[in-house]
């Protein structure tokens, strides 16, 4: 998280730090499931055994002092195609299902899921152990504000990087983009996984992933989340059916 | 052996006689007849007092005749006249001397002789004892002889004596009278009646006397009721005896069998006694009530062969020698007692309540999951949470089953509360 703060503690209770190959996150949704983004299971080849995942802290070495949480299954979402040139992030989703339910306290809390077909306007928060301003990971989980930007200035921004390099992923519509115009406020790597939400009333609820962006907090360009109302039938389906 | 008829010749029938001659015939018929003997030829040397030749018939040692001649007319000669016998034997000697007078010789005898009935009811056996065959009814037959009684009389084993028939002996019915014999009028002298009312077991005899009683009532040093009682004996009781004129009116043995001895000796009077008997079923008290329950059906007395059930209050079980039981039935017995003794009822619990997975549970009241008790279940808020309530309710129910108000027995599930934090960023970050 570039630009962002310290979270105290209690603050992300839904933040999961996940290792598998690199830095990620993820955020519980339920006692038994975790989601996060396709592309950092991509890491390992989907393979369950070399992922990790850690909750219940905001700090990454207190975190990796306990095991990892017992993972039962991998799901990524059948509409994620293979992303190893990174050029194609249209369904980065992905859940992970726990071998034992996670015991509910101040520390770990379940992020609500969006009401179906929810407008996204507004402000959201967004956490991660990534990279910082100063281009080191956090040991300390960070968060930032961000404004979610309106669906045609983010595709002309991504259009316009599109036409320089021939490696930017497109923008469908199962993605949305935050960020501020000047940059200086964005996630970064590390951080994919992790949560974008939103806040009614009392509650928060997980608007978007984190899942990729042309550079880190740059003018201009914005950061680029998985819209996770587009998956809710696919996330009930796999609960239901695992 | 014994024979029904048979012929008797002197030796050397139809020849003239030897002399210097004994012989000796023993006939014999079988018992209950006499012997008839008849002569149908008899000549033998006719002497005085028959001194030379003679033939002389015996039953035993007594000597029925000695005979001889030729004619009927001589004097002892035995005519045409059958002899017969006392009893069933008779015997012959036949005695001739050394010489005959004259040249005229005799013959001797043929005779024929036939077992006759003895007609014992006319005519006793004399060597018996003066009394008569039967002392009511004789009835003659061929070779013996029956006796029988007149009515209200038996015949006692003896064969020959007759006894007033007391109508005694087993009565079985529920119910019935019973008087002494000839009531109410003179009862015989000599009489020993016995009178056993049996019914079976589970029920109880209720004797009750008419007030017209009378035993001949007599005192001698310190003894009564000598002569004339009646002694009514109910096992495992010490036996009463009455007599007098006061009747004893109802007496309530409690057993299913008594036994009546009534007594006359050969002298005095007593116009004797009746009685109805009934029955009634034996009673089986119920020692105790039956706390939060019943006993069905709610009678004031129970007796044998009624059948009780016990039911428990609503919240209540069944309980007998510690165990529980499912249902409970018990028949008076014929002694007077339950076949099974009284259950408990003892308030029933529900268990444990299940524990509730991110909640807890508390008791609001009751204690020991009994009956009745209040539980709580709630979630370990502000992290778990009922979908629709705060709190639930559960109460102890009487099918042993943790209920909610509206009936239902299963817990609510306790749900993550999603998206709320303790701390809220929002609330300070600007």
């Amino acid at each position: 998280v570039l630009g962002g703060k310290t979270a105290p503690a209690n603050s992300f209770p839904w933040q999961v730090f996940l290792r598998s190959g690199g830095r990620g996150g993820a955020s519980i949704i339920g006692d038994r499931w975790l989601m996060t983004a396709a592309h950092n299971l991509e890491h390992v080849k989907f393979a369950q055994e070399k992922v990790q995942v850690y909750v219940g802290n905001i700090h990454v070495s207190e975190l990796v002092k306990s095991p990892s949480l017992a993972i039962a299954s991998l799901h990524v979402h059948p509409g994620y195609k293979n992303n190893n040139l990174r050029t194609n992030f249209d369904n980065d989703i992905a859940l992970i299902k726990l071998n034992s339910p996670i015991t509910f306290n101040m520390n770990v809390m379940p992020v609500c899921l969006p009401e179906r077909d929810t407008e996204l306007n507004g402000t959201g928060l967004v956490s991660g152990f990534g990279l910082t301003e100063d281009s080191l990971t956090a040991d300390t989980l960070r968060y930032i504000r961000l404004p979610v930007v309106e669906q045609d200035k983010c595709h002309r921004s991504i259009e316009t990087e599109r036409k320089n390099r021939h490696d930017v992923a497109p923008l469908t519509g199962n993605m949305f983009c935050a960020g501020l115009p000047e940059g200086g406020k964005d996630t970064c790597s590390g951080d994919s996984g992790s949560a974008f939400v939103m806040k009614d009333d009392e509650t928060y609820w997980v608007a978007g992933i984190v899942s990729w962006g042309v550079d880190c907090g740059q003018p201009g360009k914005y950061g680029i989340y998985t819209r996770v109302a587009k998956y809710l039938n696919w996330i009930q389906k796999t609960m239901d059916e695992n | 052996e014994d024979v029904l008829y048979g012929q008797v010749q002197s030796p050397l029938y139809p020849d003239p006689y030897p002399g210097d001659n004994h012989t000796q015939w023993d006939l014999k018929v079988p018992p209950g007849y006499k012997i008839q003997l008849t002569f149908n030829y008899f000549d033998i040397e006719p002497s005085a007092d028959c001194y030379y030749d003679s033939l002389m018939v015996l039953y035993g040692r007594k000597v029925l005749g000695k005979f001889c001649g030729q004619r009927s007319t001589d004097a002892h000669h035995p005519g045409n006249k059958p002899i017969l016998s006392p009893g069933n034997h008779l015997q012959l000697v036949f005695v001739t001397d050394d010489s005959n007078p004259g040249p005229q010789m005799h013959l001797g005898f043929s005779a024929f002789y036939q077992a006759v009935d003895v007609d014992e009811c006319s005519s006793p056996v004399p060597s018996e004892d003066s009394d008569p065959p039967c002392s009511q009814i004789c009835l003659n037959t061929l070779g013996s002889y029956m006796c029988a009684c007149n009515h209200g009389y038996q015949l006692q084993a003896d064969g020959r004596t007759c006894v007033l028939d007391c109508g005694g002996g087993v009565y079985k019915e529920s119910e019935g009278t019973l008087s002494s014999p000839g009531y109410p009028n003179i009862s015989p002298r000599g009489l020993d009646c016995v009178y056993n009312i049996s019914v079976q077991p589970g029920f109880e005899v209720t004797l009750n006397f008419t007030h017209n009683f009378h035993i001949e009532q007599i005192y001698n040093k310190g003894h009564f009721c000598l002569f004339h009682w009646l002694l009514v004996t109910v096992p495992g009781k010490k036996p009463m005896k009455y007599c007098g004129k006061k009747s004893p009116g109802v007496i309530h043995t409690g057993s299913h069998n008594v036994q009546l001895e009534y007594h006359t000796d050969s002298a005095g009077q007593s116009r004797g006694w009746s009685l109805h008997y009934t029955t009634q079923r034996v009673e089986c008290k119920l020692e105790k009530s039956i706390s939060n329950g019943r006993v069905t059906p709610d009678f004031p007395q129970y007796f044998y062969r009624d059948y009780i059930h016990v039911r428990c209050d609503q919240g209540y079980k069944l309980m007998m020698g510690g165990k529980e039981i499912k249902s409970f039935k018990s028949m008076c017995q014929h002694n007077g007692k339950w076949h099974l003794p009284l259950p408990e009822c003892k308030i029933l619990d529900c268990g444990d309540p299940n524990p509730l997975l991110n909640g807890g549970v508390r008791f609001l009241s009751g204690s020991n999951n009994e009956y009745q008790s209040v539980i709580q279940y709630h979630c370990n808020e502000p992290f778990y949470a009922f979908r629709t309530t705060h709190s639930v309710k559960f109460t102890c129910a009487a099918d042993r089953r943790w209920r909610a108000n509206d009936n239902n027995a299963i817990i609510p599930l306790c749900y993550p509360v999603c998206g709320r934090p303790t701390v809220d960023l929002s609330k300070r970050d600007r």
